[in-house]
């Protein structure tokens, strides 16, 4: 998986 | 979006509800703490910072600027209008103890060394801990409203709600976010005991009480 920060939350 | 992150932050939505609701209609602010209050309101002045240069959706931007204003608001109301029924005396956990290891972490542990990066992740170590003054008043005091019991299970079922959404989204979407994980995992803990006291006695119909 991508270690990506999921900014898309609250 | 789905349904977990959905029901999470209408969730969250509710208990701020449920707060200005209980302040409003008591015309008190008794039982709530004020630095628990605060801490809030730097978390999401911290994190929403990036309404100024991200763009999500239309549902993004409506919350968070709800959440701002609403954390604000009820600021304003135990600080001025309910001010005299709020009792610092039995606030007073250190909250420099939250803060300082919250900035701490941010610099040591995050995804890039930038300023609003570091903001975002303070604000995702600070509000892991930010329901811990709260939390401590209501053992100190060993009791609580019903009201504000409820406050702090939407509160806390909007975070255990965010567990099941990173599942879901690390098999759906293949992402995962370490970081908001671990503080969503510690923070979720930290209502463990409260969720234990809140089905055994509230959700029975009794007041909440710990045991003397």
């Amino acid at each position: 998986p991508r270690r990506s920060p999921v900014k898309d939350e609250l | 979006m789905n349904l977990f992150r959905l029901l999470g932050d209408l969730s969250h939505l509710a208990s701020i509800f449920i707060l200005i609701h209980k302040i409003q209609t008591t015309r008190s602010c008794r039982g709530i703490s004020f630095q628990t209050q605060a801490l809030y309101v730097t978390v999401f002045v911290a994190r929403y910072i990036d309404l100024f240069f991200r763009w999500i959706s239309l549902y993004n931007f409506f919350m968070k600027i709800f959440f701002i204003a609403s954390s604000v608001y009820i600021l304003y109301l135990m600080k001025y209008r309910y001010r005299p029924t709020h009792d610092p005396s039995i606030d007073t956990f250190k909250v420099e103890y939250l803060v300082g290891p919250a900035v701490v972490l941010s610099l040591i542990f995050n995804y890039k060394f930038e300023f609003t990066e570091i903001l975002w992740t303070f604000s995702i170590y600070l509000e892991a801990v930010a329901i811990l003054p709260q939390l401590f008043m209501l053992q100190r005091t060993g009791e609580a409203e019903t009201i504000t019991t409820h406050y702090l299970a939407a509160l806390g079922a909007y975070r255990a709600l965010y567990i099941p959404n990173w599942i879901y989204r690390y098999f759906t979407e293949d992402v995962v976010d370490p970081i908001a994980i671990v503080a969503g995992l510690v923070q979720t803990g930290l209502y463990l005991d409260f969720f234990y006291v809140y089905f055994t006695k509230v959700l029975q119909g009794q007041k909440f009480e710990l045991p003397a």
